[in-house]
């Protein structure tokens, strides 16, 4: 790469050129974005620094996926349906971003990932991990909701827990636990398909450095 | 009959010019994902005495040219530059495979002016 390429790359905000080695789909979402900017007869000032779809500040949006594994599943025995750490590499963050919206996105296979017996509800709980991977000890969940009926897709807001828009970090590790509650009793499989489970990936808004100096401004 | 039409010769005045930039061009297609180019354009052209309303000029170019009009070796015209760009979105693969979607100011030039 010739000098020009260098500094083509550090004007759109890249301190190297991009190598991706295991590519995944485009999340529809950013899609939607991308085609909806470039339909856009003029697109202003205001569009420049703001992300209308979600309405906050910001410039740069980035999926992540999910890098953690399966965890062993914990107390109480047989009500527990899911238990994954959520690891996200936020090392592609640069100095002087701030963070705007965090948004996790869990998908299941099944367009209903339902308890095996009716009456009984799914309670989802999310905490914050330390690195190993395991629930940092005493601590509430992040976020933590109970469903009669899990979608296809499910957004979780985390932007309040991610709090005053410091990107937390390098990284980001998460406990998931989908468990069976309500007044089950103990029927035999509670979590009903369990296998629901497809994938995770951490929809980040930030305000890249160039965009805070002209809001400053 | 009126005289044959002048060959089509290119204005000679300021004015956006057309440059395509291909990022498949210079093998950047392996990790942007859209757009794989994009139109930029680049103001070109002079800036005459006396300086035409529509070239966007200030009062300080229409001097400009007045001066360059008289002493063309000690004052040179003035430059047609950029007065109104608009932004673009990249949509990307960042070092770790994740999808980026990022806002660039500035990236398409819409109007020129001669300054």
């Amino acid at each position: 790469p010739g000098p020009q390429e260098r500094i083509l790359l550090r004007s759109l905000g890249l301190s190297a050129k991009p190598s991706p080695s295991s590519p995944g789909p485009v999340p529809p979402v950013l899609w939607r974005i991308f085609h909806k900017r470039r339909t856009l007869a003029r697109p202003g000032e205001p569009q420049s620094c703001r992300v209308e779809e979600f309405h906050v500040p910001g410039d740069i949006v980035r999926v992540f996926a999910d890098r953690g594994r399966f965890l062993p599943e914990g107390q109480p025995p047989g009500r527990l349906c899911l238990r994954k750490l959520l690891f996200f590499n936020l090392s592609a963050l640069e100095e002087g971003e701030r963070l705007t919206m965090a948004q996790l996105e869990l998908r299941f296979h099944h367009n209903s990932y339902q308890p095996a017996s009716p009456g009984q509800v799914l309670e989802l709980r999310l905490y914050r991990a330390s690195p190993g991977g395991l629930p940092r000890p005493g601590r509430s969940p992040l976020v933590e909701r109970s469903f009669v009926q899990l979608r296809k897709s499910l957004p979780l807001d985390l932007s309040a827990a991610l709090k005053d828009g410091a990107a937390p970090g390098s990284n980001l590790a998460l406990v998931l636990e989908i468990s069976a509650g309500g007044d089950g009793g103990t029927p035999r499989s509670p979590c009903g398909s369990s296998d629901a489970f497809a994938a995770t990936s951490l929809l980040l808004v930030t305000l890249g450095p160039r965009c805070r100096a002209a809001r400053g401004r | 009959r009126s005289p044959p039409s002048p060959p089509l010769t290119p204005s000679p005045l300021c004015k956006p010019r057309r440059l395509y930039i291909s990022f498949s061009d210079v093998g950047w297609e392996n990790w942007i994902i859209a757009p794989q180019g994009y139109l930029a354009n680049y103001c070109g052209g002079d800036c005459p005495f006396p300086l035409a309303a529509e070239l966007n000029s200030t009062n300080h170019a229409v001097l400009q040219t007045m001066v360059h009009s008289l002493d063309p070796q000690g004052t040179p015209q003035p430059c047609c530059v950029p007065v109104r760009l608009s932004p673009i979105s990249i949509l990307y693969y960042d070092n770790s495979d994740n999808v980026v979607l990022r806002h660039y100011e500035d990236m398409v030039v819409d109007e020129c002016g001669c300054r």
